[in-house]
């Protein structure tokens, strides 16, 4: 099974 | 005072077209040097980021940097009321509440205006980092929307696969299995035809085809298409806007469990 990761994983938040 | 007007209107509707799966309401950042959009899909897998350059208007001005709220099914719905070959202007005030969209016949017979209200949005920005792709993959815009939706009826996600012999974009479930492999052009008559690869070093990843799917609606915005790919970080889909800018979506991979 895969999982759909986060964006926030990523980026950084600004 | 704001005001950005374009000769053509239907870059603004391709422009909508492209987001609005994705967005249901999203801030226009304007400044001196043009139009940007950042926003992430309500499930925080998917960024949108848009620039239109104010060089790319035909007229173009922004007296002090304005951030516009806007909803986009409302703004979708007042862009359908403009014909394509219409002159479409943004104009706010500055501080205003509201956006004022003018559509003008090409003959100037006809002028309509539409006010909208602005929503005051909540925005969280996330930082891009600067990153050197391990693949760069060039194709034709078309022909990418054909592969995500031929493979999007064998499962959820798909697979691309670069190396230096080529790409391949592979699905399976139930019913079976798909790949599509494209080899590296070597000499083309059409250029927005080429398969052009740049690669470093050979990468594979899994991506959600609803998402891939949705970046697709931009295709008519260019015939090209520009997937950037590096083990571990969101692929990069980026459409370029002839003359004016470009739509660049952000997908994080999935992982296995």
């Amino acid at each position: 099974p895969l999982t759909q990761t986060k964006l926030q994983n990523f980026f950084t938040q600004i | 005072m704001f005001e950005a007007r374009l000769l053509r209107s239907s870059i603004l509707k391709k422009v909508l077209e492209a987001i609005k799966d994705l967005l249901t309401q999203a801030t226009f950042d304007c400044d001196d040097n043009g139009i940007q959009l950042q926003a992430m899909d309500n499930s925080h897998v998917s960024l949108v980021s848009l620039t239109l350059r104010a060089d790319g208007f035909d007229k173009y001005r922004c007296d002090r940097n304005i951030s516009l709220g806007m909803n986009l099914s409302s703004m979708s719905k007042i862009l359908k009321c403009a014909g394509d070959k219409d002159t479409v202007t943004m104009k706010a005030q500055d501080n205003a509440d509201t956006v004022t969209f003018v559509f003008e016949s090409p003959n100037q017979e006809k002028v309509s205006d539409y006010e909208m209200k602005l929503m005051n949005l909540d925005l969280e920005h996330l930082g891009i980092p600067e990153t050197e792709y391990s693949c760069t993959i060039r194709l034709s815009s078309a022909e990418f929307a054909r592969i995500c939706r031929d493979l999007s009826q064998f499962g959820e996600s798909i697979v691309i696969s670069c190396t230096k012999e080529g790409v391949r974009f592979s699905a399976s479930g139930d019913i079976g299995s798909a790949n599509i492999a494209l080899a590296q052009t070597a000499s083309v008559d059409k250029e927005e035809e080429a398969v052009v690869i740049e690669m470093e070093e050979p990468v594979t990843l899994t991506f959600a085809c609803q998402y891939l799917n949705y970046f697709t609606k931009a295709t008519s915005l260019s015939p090209q298409v520009q997937l950037s790919m590096s083990a571990d970080v969101p692929l990069v889909v980026e459409y370029r806007i002839p003359d004016i800018g470009h739509i660049r979506y952000y997908l994080a991979p999935k992982i296995d469990d």
